[in-house]
Formats: C-alpha cells, sequence, structure tokens
C-alpha cells in the first residue's frame, strides 16, 4: 500500500511564513529544581522543585529546562553547579537534575532506542553484556588505580559520577553522591555511536531498515 | 552526519555547523548547557554547551561549544574492512569508549591541538569519527586566520587514528567540510574507502553528492541565515550531484547536504545500497557565527529538512515500524535561538 504513494506529497506542505508566524507567538514555560545536601543526613542530597534549598550553602546544582518538544521540536535544559562543594557532588547533583527534569523525555527515548535492542538478538546481547561489563571494570579498576590528581582519570571518575546521579534520580532512588560504574539503560544511552562498531564486533545480524553504513 | 566550517568574505565572520543524520526514531532531542563549578585553570571547558538526547552526558551528533573557545563535531566513518573487527584493536580492557573521550576532551582541552591529543588515547575503535575542531580564539573578524592551529581534524578506525592541523586548507579554499568520508590517506586506506571510492564516486572524497555541493555552494554562505539554508539544503530530484542510477527514479534523496532517506522508493532498485529507502535523515541543524560563539549561543532547527521536500509526517510516511514515542507527528518546526541564563 505505501509503496504506491509518491515518495512525497503535496498535502502536508506548510507555508514557511504560517512556521514562522506561529513560531514567534509561543511562550514557553520553565520547570526549576534545585539539588541540595539534606538538612539533617549530610551524606544525602534532596530535590526541591524551585530555585532556592533551606539555605544558600546547601545548594549543590540548579537545573532549569523547558520542554517544547511540540512546539520546536527540542527541550532545552540548563545546569549550573556551584564551586563550594566538591567536584565528585558538583558532577553527581548535575546528573540528579537532568535527571529528574527530564524523566518523560527520557523514558520516551528509552522506549524508543533501547527497549527492544535485544529482541530477536538474546546472543548477541550476551555478548554485549560480557564485554559491556569488563570494560567497565577495568575502568572502575584504573579509576582506583591512577592518581586521584590525573586529569583524565579524575574526569572519567566524575563523567561516571554525573551518570550516577541521573539514573538515581530518573529511577527515583536515594540520592547519595557515589560514583556507580553500572550497567544499565542511562548507560546504554550514551553508547549509541560506540555500538554502531560493538555491533559489528560481535556480530549482530542487521534489522531490515538500519542505515548500511551505520554512523551519525 | 554533514559539517561545515566556513570564513565569510573578507574574514567578517566565521561560522561552524553541523546536521545530524540517523534513525527518525532519534528525534527527541534535548539542547544542553552544563555550567560546573570547577576550577577553569584545571578544566577549561567547564561550561559545555550541545545539541543532544535525553538522558546523554555528551552531544552523540556532536555538536559542542566549550567555555575554552572550542567547538568540537563530526561525520562518522564507516569501516568496509572487516579485518579491523577483532581483538587485536577492539577489547574491553584498556580502551575507552568514545563518548567518554569526547566529553573528557571537551572539558580539558585549551586547543585543538590539545582536544584531539586528548581524544586520542585509549582509542576503542568504536564510534570511528573524522573529528573537526575549530579554535575561535584564532579568530578576529576582518583580519586572516593564522597558517596553524585554526582548525585540527582527527579521524579513527580501530588500532588507529591520525590527527591533522587544516589551518591551511580553511585559509586557502574558505572553508572545511565533512561528509562521512576520510580525508588522510591511511585511515581512507585502512577504513576502506580506498577501494570503495575506485568503484563509487559516492564513497570519494571530494567527489561524492555532499562534497560537490559543498565545493559549489559555499560562497553562498555569508551569515546565519545563508548557512542554515546550505545545511538544511535537499533538493534531490533536481540537484544533478544527487542523480543515480536507480529505478523508478534516477535520483537519492540521500543526495542532499541533509539527507531524506524516508524519500526514497521502498522496493527501488539503488546502484549503492546506502542510497535507497532507508530510516535515515537529517535530524536537525545547529550552527554559530563569531557573535553567538562569543556568548555560547547556537542555532538548532529540530527535524527532518522540508522546503521543497514534503514536512516529515509520521502519518504520512513509509517507514512503519519505526518507534517514536512521545514525538510530534509533524516535524514543521522553524529554528531557535539559543540565549541562555
Amino acid at each position: 500500500l505505501h509503496a504506491e504513494r509518491k515518495p512525497w506529497a503535496e498535502d502536508n506542505r506548510v507555508p514557511m511564513e504560517k512556521v514562522l508566524s506561529d513560531h514567534s507567538s509561543a511562550k514557553f514555560k520553565y520547570e526549576y529544581v534545585a539539588v541540595c545536601v539534606n538538612s539533617t543526613d549530610e551524606t544525602l542530597l534532596d530535590i526541591v522543585h524551585g530555585k532556592e534549598c533551606k539555605n544558600a550553602e546547601s545548594r549543590v546544582a540548579l537545573g532549569k529546562y523547558s520542554n517544547q518538544v511540540n512546539t520546536t521540536g527540542w527541550g532545552i535544559l540548563e545546569i549550573e553547579t556551584f564551586a563550594s562543594h566538591s567536584y565528585d557532588v558538583q558532577a553527581y547533583a548535575a546528573g540528579v537534575a537532568e535527571g529528574e527534569l527530564t524523566r518523560l523525555q527520557i523514558y520516551y527515548h528509552y522506549k524508543n532506542t533501547i527497549e527492544t535492542m535485544c529482541t530477536n538478538h538474546t546472543l548477541f546481547c550476551k555478548r554485549l553484556y560480557k564485554y559491556l561489563q569488563k570494560n567497565l571494570d577495568w575502568l572502575r579498576s584504573e579509576v582506583i588505580a591512577q592518581p586521584p590528581t590525573d586529569p583524565f582519570w579524575r574526569q572519567v571518575n566524575l563523567t561516571f559520577a554525573q551518570l550516577t546521579g541521573i539514573y538515581d534520580s530518573y529511577s527515583k532512588r536515594n540520592l547519595t553522591p557515589e560514583i556507580g560504574f553500572d550497567l544499565h539503560p542511562i548507560y546504554m544511552m550514551q553508547l549509541a555511536g560506540d555500538m554502531f562498531d560493538l555491533n559489528k564486533l560481535l556480530n549482530k545480524t542487521a534489522d531490515p531498515l538500519d542505515y548500511p553504513e551505520g554512523g551519525r | 552526519c554533514s559539517g561545515f566550517v566556513k570564513l565569510a568574505p573578507g574574514n567578517k565572520d566565521l561560522f561552524i555547523s553541523h546536521v545530524s543524520m540517523s534513525s527518525l526514531s532519534w528525534m527527541q532531542r534535548i539542547l544542553k548547557i552544563y555550567k560546573f563549578g570547577y576550577d577553569v585553570n584545571e578544566v577549561p571547558g567547564h561550561i559545555l554547551t550541545f545539541s543532544s538526547y535525553p538522558g546523554a552526558l555528551v552531544s552523540m551528533d556532536d555538536y559542542t561549544i566549550t567555555s575554552a573557545g572550542l567547538t568540537s563535531i563530526e561525520t562518522t566513518i564507516a569501516i568496509f574492512n572487516n579485518e579491523l573487527y577483532t581483538d587485536k584493536y577492539m577489547k574491553p580492557e584498556g580502551q575507552v569508549h568514545c563518548w567518554i573521550r569526547s566529553m573528557i576532551s571537551n572539558l580539558l582541552a585549551k586547543t585543538g591541538k590539545q582536544w584531539v591529543d586528548i581524544f586520542g588515547n585509549y582509542n576503542s575503535g568504536t564510534y570511528n569519527n573524522q573529528w573537526t575542531v575549530l579554535d575561535w580564539k584564532h579568530f578576529t573578524p576582518g583580519q586572516p586566520i593564522p597558517d596553524k592551529d585554526v582548525l585540527w581534524i582527527l579521524e579513527q578506525t580501530p588500532g588507529y587514528f591520525e590527527t591533522r592541523d587544516m589551518s591551511w586548507y580553511l585559509k586557502k579554499y574558505t572553508y572545511f567540510s565533512s561528509y562521512n568520508i576520510p580525508f588522510l590517506p591511511k585511515i581512507s586506506e585502512r577504513s576502506g574507502f580506498d577501494g570503495k571510492s575506485k568503484q563509487f564516486s559516492w564513497y570519494e572524497w571530494g567527489g561524492s553528492p555532499r562534497a560537490r555541493i559543498f565545493d559549489r555552494d559555499h560562497n553562498k554562505v555569508t551569515d546565519i541565515d545563508s548557512l542554515m539554508a546550505l545545511m538544511r539544503y535537499n533538493d534531490y530530484t533536481h540537484d544533478e550531484f544527487a542523480k543515480c542510477n536507480c529505478t523508478p527514479f534516477p535520483y537519492t534523496g540521500e543526495g542532499g547536504i541533509s539527507a531524506r532517506g524516508d524519500l526514497n522508493v521502498p522496493g527501488g532498485t539503488y546502484e549503492v545500497e546506502s542510497m535507497g529507502f532507508r530510516d535515515h535523515a537529517g535530524l536537525d541543524f545547529k550552527g554559530t557565527n563569531y557573535e553567538m560563539f562569543k556568548k555560547m549561543q547556537f542555532r538548532a532547527w529540530g527535524g527532518p529538512p522540508y522546503d521543497p521536500l514534503p514536512v516529515f509526517d509520521w502519518n504520512h510516511t513509509n517507514l512503519t515500524n519505526v518507534r517514536h514515542f512521545g514525538q510530534p507527528d509533524v516535524w514543521n518546526f522553524t529554528y531557535v535561538d539559543l540565549e541562555w541564563e
């Protein structure tokens, strides 16, 4: 049925003047969250909807988000962290703010790109799991083995702190600033580009509509 | 993807732009800025702004502006040489995946040279790209650009990467374009593009449709609007460079700066597989000029290119069974000019 249609249709063209006029009248709402050190247990962080924590010093990160997906095609996210806290806590809190503010879009993106990746590819996914777990274990061991002053490995550590923050926040877990080197769906979202070649290395069968020269 | 760096006439402005091409299921998009409270001397790129995806810590397009005065973009290099997919070059220990290396390069590099040097460490052989890194600190409007350190590229295959200062090229030709084909001879040879390009100009650096369109039209770019027009350009039914030995129509929607593989004919015959009907299109446009860069701003347009092509509409596409939860049905948007707080 679809093959009989022309590859493009005149009827769904939208005049550029209308697009620009609709756009200029659009009003966008912003949502804010602050990530604050818990007032009774300093090993925990809290999410506060709004810009302020109970006291200014306890604010580790501030996030601002506008979901304009249905009006511009984009969500717009701003995350700021504050220098009065350690780098590790800042990175984790940045992730926490993002996970909280963009939870809905993360969920949709998960549904679109991750949820079915192992459907009909069970053996491939077993190989992939083994490969990725081994890589995460090696990264963890290197972060521990390298001097904490090593700039590269310090940033590896901070990157995983931020990732852990997103995962904990998205999953509504306790917000204890930690650094996990764990395999979870949010981690898989980071690997999208790397997967083009891991698919080939680990012999994934191509899906019919896959672009033959996978990449971006 | 398509990447493009352009000096305006008289060096009055400088532009860097990118179009991401991928599966249309990847249109949940977020424009992000991270402002970390790290010491600027330790982490020059402590402020990062980029086009991205939900849950992603890096751009993945890639299009990233850093507070160190750099912009990094990339287009992917396909690896046709399957002999590179072995545990000799790709292994789970001793290698760091691309997304982490790109994050760390953006955070730590002060210069384009530093960016490519950092990125080259622990090559995982995954997400093999041609990276283009522009150092805005060497640009002054109306002045000639220096002979070096304005523009660096890095190209990667499993087990090997190479970097080169391409400032001379930008100075000589006033533009540098990136279109999924390696520039460096050894990368071309290792990846298999050498052999492919002898069979089809589709794979030839300088000879592929996008290379030829960029070469023909780069002079049309004088401001951010004309930059956007070039990067979203796709008029494949009329453009001579989009012609192919294909049936039922002698052209391909992949033959534009921003692709529309969804408009090709299902069941059609295409001389190269990647010319055909696919879940593959340009998903966006991002571009910045010198004034915008100074405020870490850029212009972004979400969705596949239209005008003169039809607007992408999930209700009127031949792509069925492509997941698009949470996406608008009709992608008839225009651009946003980002202004961060």
